[in-house]
């Protein structure tokens, strides 16, 4: 038998360090390796090249959701984009504008990041980019009006999907955190339903503390779906297994840049298929 | 924390009497599990470990009756030690102005950290100007020029069409003739593997005589942190690091790897948005942030 394709311990220990170097973290790698050794195990894998099909195979089902893309109603959808700072809310959302409208809907956005110097102005520019209107108030404002006034703009001109931006905001921070509660539940006092989606923005860049971001937004806000930003970068995104694993969100856009046009559905091959390039 | 994983571990081994190598090697694990969960670097804490093991066996941990109290003290010094050291006040030209260039990944924190240097360096009797080279991101020099208002700190831009490189330059003129010692450059958020980013860097650094050049991190990287670094690094050499959003609960290992590999001293901590929320650098609170 060829030494060579073998499945050794090696393999598995090359596997881990490809795993934890793709932020999946130890705990999170050790499950999945435990999980393949019973795989090979179990289907009797003799060679290398089938453990790690196998492995892929089994990674890329860990993370599909059958859910299919966004939960949209009618008359009127209200997508609030949530996440720590500097993970890519506010580019994300020029971009989900030119993906919508591309699909056929009608988009605004509401500038809800009343704090942040030019957030408004950053919101703008990328709404003119998008061909969407933008719904703003006074830097200082308070994000609930905003949001509440972008419902009201888009029930008037006959909008399907208000995407609200959010300032970014530390999970350490109580206030910020009660504020996003309040949004979240104001909107839904406004209009039945809203939020329809609440999309956490994941920064692949970002380590182990993702999960513990991901554990508090969902505390506050009805978190319904990740976005995996800048994964055009070095970065893995391993982090979204332990996600998966722990909250089930699925995982709905990756970002893959920063023009309008780098964001994608995300597809579980194509993601694990990068773990491994 | 680590403290109490050690405990756990060495109060099952306690009962055997002496200690065996083999048993340091368990407590070592603990410490890797907690590395690791910090977001240090994979290769760093093999290195981290080797060097603990050799300690923990030279110091006798073995014979101690508080071994794990021994153990994490090792590593809590190691780790400092690692840590510290290196120039970690901002370096001033020979003569003025000192141009200071703000680098990093998207979104760590560079404009932010640009206005929160420019107040702090102000406040020890610089005349700050502060420079608007991101000629990419939208509303990049409206950020820049509202942070500078709200300052009262000059914020140098041109209109749109402007190079960095020419930017810069006329920018450090500008200084010269406004009488500012200080110029700090941010620049745009871009990945180590631009080419053409990485280039434009180089071509600032060749236009403009640039004395520190510090990489802005943000505290919650992952793995990938030494790569991104040490890529700068080797375009641009870094003389700094500001860890940025360490009012969050990230643990900061990325701080340690890219120190450890890299050479660059951590100068400033960012620990909130406001411009006051910059503090300098200690590496003992740093040290036990991430051994949890
Ligand atoms: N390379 C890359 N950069 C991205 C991506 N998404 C966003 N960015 C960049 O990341 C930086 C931050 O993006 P923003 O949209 O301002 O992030 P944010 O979450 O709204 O930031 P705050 O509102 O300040 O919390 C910008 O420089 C973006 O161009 C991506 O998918 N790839
Ligand atoms: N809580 C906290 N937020 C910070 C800190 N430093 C920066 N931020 C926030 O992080 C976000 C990104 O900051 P920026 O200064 O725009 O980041 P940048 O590196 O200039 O981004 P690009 O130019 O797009 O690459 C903003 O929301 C800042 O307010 C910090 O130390 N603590
Ligand atoms: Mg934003
Ligand atoms: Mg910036």
């Amino acid at each position: 038998f060829n030494r060579k394709t073998e499945i050794t311990e090696e393999f598995y220990e090359e596997l881990e360090e490809l795993l934890i170097q793709a932020d999946v973290g130890v705990m999170t790698t050790q499950r999945l390796i435990e999980a393949l050794r019973e795989r090979v195990e179990d289907d009797n894998i003799r060679a290398i090249d089938g453990a790690r099909e196998a492995f892929r195979d089994e990674m890329a089902g860990f993370l599909e959701d059958e859910s299919e893309g966004l939960r949209l109603a009618q008359p009127v959808s209200l997508l609030l984009i949530v996440g720590v700072n500097g993970v890519g809310k506010t580019t994300t959302i020029g971009k989900l504008a030119t993906y919508l409208k591309g699909a056929g809907h009608s988009v605004l956005l509401a500038a809800g990041d009343t704090f942040r110097a030019a957030a408004i102005e950053q919101l703008q520019a990328w709404g003119s980019r998008a061909g969407v209107p933008v719904i703003a108030h006074q830097p200082g404002s308070d994000p609930s009006a905003v949001i509440f006034d972008a419902i009201a703009a888009a029930e008037a001109r006959g909008v399907d999907v208000v995407l609200a931006d959010t300032a970014g905001r530390l999970h350490t921070k109580f206030n910020l955190m009660e504020e996003l509660r309040k949004v979240s539940s104001v909107a839904g006092k406004r209009l039945p339903g809203a939020p329809h989606e609440v999309l956490l923005i994941v920064d692949a860049t970002s380590g182990q503390n993702a999960l513990i971001q991901a554990k508090q937004f969902t505390e506050v806000s009805p978190v319904t779906g990740l976005i995996v930003t800048k994964l055009d970068s070095t970065a893995k995104g391993g982090i979204v297994f332990a996600i998966r694993d722990e909250l089930g969100l699925p995982i709905k856009f990756v970002g893959t840049g920063e023009k309008i046009s780098d964001l994608a559905p995300f597809d579980a091959g194509r993601f694990v298929g990068g773990l491994f390039d | 924390a680590l403290s109490d994983r050690l405990e756990g571990v060495f109060s099952k081994l306690r009962g055997k009497g002496k200690l065996s190598e083999a048993d340091v090697d368990i407590a070592l694990r603990e410490v890797r599990l907690a590395l690791l969960e910090a977001d240090v670097n994979f290769k760093v804490v093999k290195d981290v470990q080797n060097r603990i093991r050799e300690k923990t066996i030279g110091e006798h941990v073995m014979e101690s009756l508080t071994p794990a109290q021994h153990v994490v003290k090792i590593v809590h010094d190691e780790l400092v030690e690692l840590l510290g050291g290196g120039q970690r006040r901002l370096e001033m030209a020979g003569s003025p102005p000192t141009v200071v260039m703000l680098v990093g990944l998207q979104g760590s924190g560079k404009t932010t950290s640009a206005a929160k240097l420019a107040l702090h360096m102000r406040k020890q009797g610089r005349r700050p100007l502060l420079v608007a080279a991101d000629v990419y991101r939208p509303a990049a020099i409206d950020q820049l020029t509202q942070l500078g208002k709200q300052l009262s700190v000059p914020v140098y831009s041109e209109p749109a069409g402007a190079k960095p490189p020419d930017i810069c330059a006329n920018a450090v003129k500008k200084a010269r003739e406004d009488a500012d010692d200080l110029v700090i450059l941010d620049t745009a958020g871009r990945l180590q593997i631009n080419h053409e980013l990485m280039a434009e860097l180089e071509q600032i650094k060749a236009r403009v005589p640039v004395t520190e050049t510090l990489f802005v991190a943000d505290a919650m990287t992952g793995q990938e942190a030494v790569n991104v670094a040490q890529e700068f690094h080797s375009h641009v050499p870094l003389t700094g690091l500001i860890l940025t959003k360490m009012d969050g609960d990230a643990r900061g290992g990325a701080a340690l790897s890219i120190r450890a590999v890299t050479g660059v001293p951590v100068k400033f901590v960012g620990i909130g948005e406001k411009a006051d929320a910059l503090e300098p650098f200690y590496p003992d609170r740093v040290a036990s942030r991430i051994l949890g």
